[in-house]
Formats: C-alpha cells, sequence, structure tokens
C-alpha cells in the first residue's frame, strides 16, 4: 500500500509539472533531435541572425518565414542588440520563476508550511530548479530558447563581450553530464520537487515539516528510478549527487551576477530576479 | 517579508497570472 502512494504522488507531480511548464523535456529533446522537421527552430548563431531574430525572442509564436520582416538598416547597433537580449533572457527567467512557484504550490504539504518558509525554500532552490530544467533544453552546440522556437549555439554565447560571454559555459558542461543520466520529465517533476523542499536551506524557522515532506518524494523519486529505469541500479545516487554540483554552479553564478552590479552600471536586474539573489549565499 | 513582496504576492495568488 505504500509503494501505490509513493507511485501516486509521482503520477500528481508529473501532472502539475505538465501544467506548469510550456516546454517539456520531450518536447525540447524532439525539437533538438530534428525529429520534428515541422518546427525546426530558428537558428541564432552570429549578431546578423540575432538582430533578425530578436523581435521574437520570448514570442511564443514565430512568425513564419514569408511574414518575417526584412532586416532593415533601423536596426540597433550591434552592442544594444546584445543588451536587449540579455534583458529579455531576464525577462523569461522571471516568468519561469513564477511557473515553478505555481509548481512548488502543486508538492503535497508545501503551501501548508509556515508562509516565510515557503519563500526561503523557494528563494533558495529556484537557480538550482532553473539550471535543471535549462539542461533539458541544452546540447553541446547550444541551447533552446523562446519556448523551444529559437536555438542560439553555445559558440556565439561564448562570443558574447566579457563577462558574459563566459557565464553560460559552466551550464553547458554542467548540463551535458547531467543530460547523461537521461531523466524523463515524470523523474524531473519528482527531482525538482526534492530539490524545493531541502529542510537544510537558511533561515528555515520549522525544519521539521520540510523534512518530512522531502523524505517521502524521496522515496518516491527512489521508487520512481527504480520502474522507470530498471538498467540503472545507482541513478538514485547519482541523481542525489548532482544537488551537490548544482549548489556549486549556483554560487559561481550568483557571484557573477554580483561581480556585474560592479562592472555594468547600465545593467539593472529584473526586480524578482533581485529578491531571489540579494544574501543569497 | 518586505524584501521578498514579490515572491510572497506568487505564494499567495491564485494560479492567476501575475503581473511580473
Amino acid at each position: 500500500p505504500e509503494s501505490a502512494d509513493l507511485r501516486a504522488l509521482a503520477k500528481h507531480l508529473y501532472e502539475s509539472y505538465l501544467k506548469s511548464f510550456p516546454l517539456t523535456k520531450a518536447k525540447a529533446r524532439a525539437i533538438l533531435s530534428g525529429k520534428n522537421s515541422d518546427n525546426a527552430p530558428f537558428v541564432i548563431h552570429d549578431m546578423r541572425s540575432l538582430m533578425e531574430g530578436e523581435q521574437f525572442v520570448n514570442c511564443r509564436q514565430i512568425p513564419t518565414q514569408e511574414h518575417r520582416p526584412v532586416m532593415g538598416a533601423l536596426h540597433p547597433p550591434p552592442d544594444e542588440a546584445e543588451l536587449r537580449f540579455l534583458h529579455s533572457c531576464q525577462f523569461r527567467s522571471a516568468e519561469a520563476v513564477s511557473e515553478v512557484t505555481e509548481f512548488a504550490k502543486s508538492i503535497p504539504g508545501f503551501v501548508n508550511l509556515d508562509l516565510n518558509d515557503q519563500v526561503t525554500l523557494l528563494k533558495y532552490a529556484m537557480i538550482e530548479v532553473l539550471f535543471i530544467m535549462m539542461a533539458a533544453l541544452m546540447n553541446k552546440d547550444g541551447t533552446l530558447i523562446s519556448y523551444g522556437q529559437i536555438f542560439m549555439t553555445r559558440e556565439f554565447l561564448k562570443s558574447f563581450r566579457k563577462p558574459f560571454g563566459e557565464m553560460m559555459e559552466p551550464k553547458f558542461e554542467f548540463s551535458i553530464k547531467f543530460n547523461l543520466l537521461e531523466l524523463d520529465d515524470s523523474d524531473m517533476a519528482l527531482f525538482l520537487s526534492v530539490i524545493i523542499l531541502s529542510g537544510d536551506r537558511p533561515g528555515l524557522l520549522n525544519v521539521k515539516p520540510v523534512e518530512d515532506i522531502q523524505e517521502t518524494l524521496l522515496r518516491s523519486l527512489e521508487l520512481q528510478l527504480k520502474m522507470n529505469h530498471p538498467d540503472s541500479p545507482q541513478l538514485f545516487a547519482k541523481v542525489l549527487q548532482k544537488m551537490t554540483d548544482l549548489r556549486q554552479l549556483v554560487s559561481d553564478h550568483v557571484q557573477s551576477i554580483q561581480l556585474l552590479k560592479q562592472t555594468e552600471i547600465d545593467m539593472c536586474l529584473h526586480p524578482l530576479l533581485q529578491e531571489i539573489m540579494r544574501d543569497l549565499y | 517579508k518586505e524584501k521578498h513582496k514579490i515572491l510572497h504576492r506568487l505564494l499567495q495568488n491564485s494560479t492567476s497570472p501575475v503581473d511580473l
């Protein structure tokens, strides 16, 4: 009877994951593998294609080739296009924060926790969760953006002016390794829940109820991985190990953002992202 | 609470989209 409950929990979280997130890993992998030739993404690989495609960044539906306006003389200088792109990344990240929040609210027991603890859990888990979800959109050559409608190459991201060009490389390296575990969306739903319900986040008022929920989630994840990946007996342990690498990745990222604030005076961080990053590590 | 105004709002709102 206990395993039936754990299976029901996995199913519930998978369903709310599908409701909360517009682009699943399954869809992203289909686009990246080119299986779905009808919706091949628009590729941004240089300044010219960025300027051509930037008006569609964060569009949920980009116009077909014949309806796309031709690149004209009115385009901004490349530097501004780059900055505008970075701003739209921030906007999409803020939107993703609200999607993750909706997902967190669907984890049984989460909304019954002290509201301040809900904030703490989300604040500390948020960037970890976003990086895990970003891995689903990446391969060694680049990443999908704009709900899978644009593919931006890794080389082009690397060519961004300092320090932006260096910021994505560690995420690619992490993603390539993480993707080797071959988790699917139903595994991810549980893994993200486990990350969110971490009892060791600084400043939690009531640790025990958080740990109790996480304990159940962990048992559900272990069972899920056993059933879904019978050929990888060590997968549960490997997935848990990724949580350590993830914390390092996030703390490096936050540090780069702090440095950015000193060097890029014009760069203003979205207020929601500011809330999350303030006093984080 | 003041420090995390938007997060509080997101948590307390229903599923309706929040103005970001």
